[in-house]
């Protein structure tokens, strides 16, 4: 799994949570197999859209759930995926 | 900027929207004024306008809901999610939803409604989220101020590959050396036509004719100057049908085809609507004249040989007309072209022709060449 810099089991557990939901609501193309690929790749898919994401706002690509991109996760926003079906 | 995939864009230059779910948060007017100022911010940089109605069901659809509410995009409750938009298309496509549970304000306690509409209203109208922090269209919320608001560049430059650039002008193209402020004026002193339109405006009275219109103090004869209906009303820009000021509410009304335009002064508020809100009957495609009675606070919009009667404090449509004009208007002869009240006396344009009708006498009292309000 994506590594955390600097946090409590229960931050990270929450976090997590709250990227996984972030990138499969704005970084999943709901066109393709997306269950199939969840399972068969697992925490790959997650890392390759974390780095979408980090790539899409200009922050440092590390594939990490990082403080920095914690931070764009947690902004209020527009509910329109970034990578559009 | 970025496009959906396939870049829809919508094939007509006139939207309809509707505003079919209000939110508590906020008053229906602040609400309506935002959606109007976010739509503009798109309609002030390419050649589309936005029309509003009340029933039916229009290109955008705009409404507050809560939750999951049936388009496989739930709303998660207060921050997170704010609105989303569907692309360009039937149906669904250009819709526009506001997650309720948010506190929707008009200024910078909460979020800002006008700042996410002009977003969405970029997702309706086929731009994707951009990656440019300075652009409306970056998938973040951040307050804009809806006063003096721009169209940030890369927005401006997305939705011009869409629709193009809005022409300013889109009369007859000018000779390449033709100077640009001298636009050829109808030669009225000679034509058998009228006005397209009069009204006051203020403390002036406007007159009406193709691309140009007339200022003129009421009792002045001299200072008669002609402009461009583009250079003052660039939304307008030519063949106005009929206009009326309320002068009470310091607001002016432009027809158009099946379209209005609400100014105060010069300045217009928001974008066309359609002229079905007054409750015109569908076959009325245009207007060909409105006056403003300032005594019973009533306008007559006239249509061919009859009139309509709407009560502006009623803000309703009279019931048992139309009538027909020349009837009730005893010796007004022909079609109504223009028309304003003035000094207790109704004018009225047709042709050559003006009549000053005096409402008491319930009759014309004299007939002037409609030219000679220019000076001819």
């Amino acid at each position: 799994a994506p590594s955390l810099v600097a946090a409590s089991p229960r931050t990270w557990r929450n976090n997590y949570r709250l990227a996984q939901a972030y990138l499969d609501k704005y970084y999943t193309n709901k066109e393709g197999h997306q269950i199939g690929e969840m399972v068969a790749r697992g925490s790959n898919s997650m890392i390759r859209k974390i780095k979408e994401l980090q790539a899409f706002f200009g922050l440092q690509v590390t594939g990490k759930l990082d403080q920095t991109t914690m931070n764009v996760i947690k902004k209020p926003r527009c509910g329109v995926p970034d990578v559009a079906n | 900027y970025r496009l959906f995939p396939g870049e829809p864009k919508w094939k007509k230059n006139t939207l309809t929207y509707r505003i079919s779910k209000y939110t508590p948060s906020m008053s229906s007017v602040e609400v309506d004024k935002a959606v109007e100022m976010a739509l503009q911010a798109w309609s002030s940089a390419v050649p589309l306008s936005f029309v509003r109605i009340n029933s039916g069901e229009a290109d955008i659809m705009i409404s507050f809901e809560n939750g999951d509410h049936g388009d496989s995009y739930p709303f998660d409750g207060p921050r997170g999610t704010l609105a989303h938009a569907f692309a360009p298309g039937e149906g669904l496509g250009g819709d526009t939803h506001f997650d309720n549970a948010e506190k929707w304000t008009m200024g910078t306690n909460g979020f800002n409604l006008f700042t996410v509409a002009a977003h969405e209203f970029g997702h309706a109208l086929g731009l994707a989220h951009s990656t440019d922090p300075s652009a409306l269209m970056y998938p973040t919320y951040k307050y804009k101020n809806p006063y003096g608001f721009h169209l940030p560049k890369d927005d401006v430059k997305g939705i011009q590959a869409l629709y193009g650039p809005r022409k300013v002008f889109l009369g007859k193209p000018t000779l390449p050396h033709a100077p640009h402020h001298k636009p050829s004026i109808p030669d009225l002193c000679d034509s058998s036509s009228s006005f397209d339109a009069v009204t006051m405006l203020g403390k002036e009275l406007l007159l009406f004719k193709d691309r140009i219109f007339w200022r003129r103090q009421v009792h002045l004869r001299t200072g008669i100057r002609p402009s461009t209906i583009t250079s003052s009303f660039p939304q307008l820009m030519s063949n106005v049908d009929a206009a009326y000021e309320v002068a009470e509410r310091g607001t002016a009304y432009f027809f158009k085809g099946p379209h209005y335009w609400i100014t105060r002064g010069f300045q217009m508020q928001g974008p066309p609507r359609t002229i079905y809100d007054f409750g015109f009957p569908r076959h009325v495609q245009q207007i060909d004249a409105a006056v403003y009675l300032r005594e019973p606070q009533k306008t007559l919009f006239f249509v061919g040989d009859e009139y309509y009667s709407y009560d502006e404090r009623k803000r309703k449509m009279e019931k048992d007309y139309p009538k027909n004009t020349e009837e009730e208007f005893s010796g007004v002869n022909g079609q109504i072209d223009a028309a304003v009240e003035l000094n207790g006396y109704i004018y009225f344009f047709s042709g050559p022709k003006t009549y000053k009708y005096d409402t008491e006498k319930e009759d014309v009292v004299s007939v002037v060449k409609s030219s000679s309000w220019i000076g001819c």
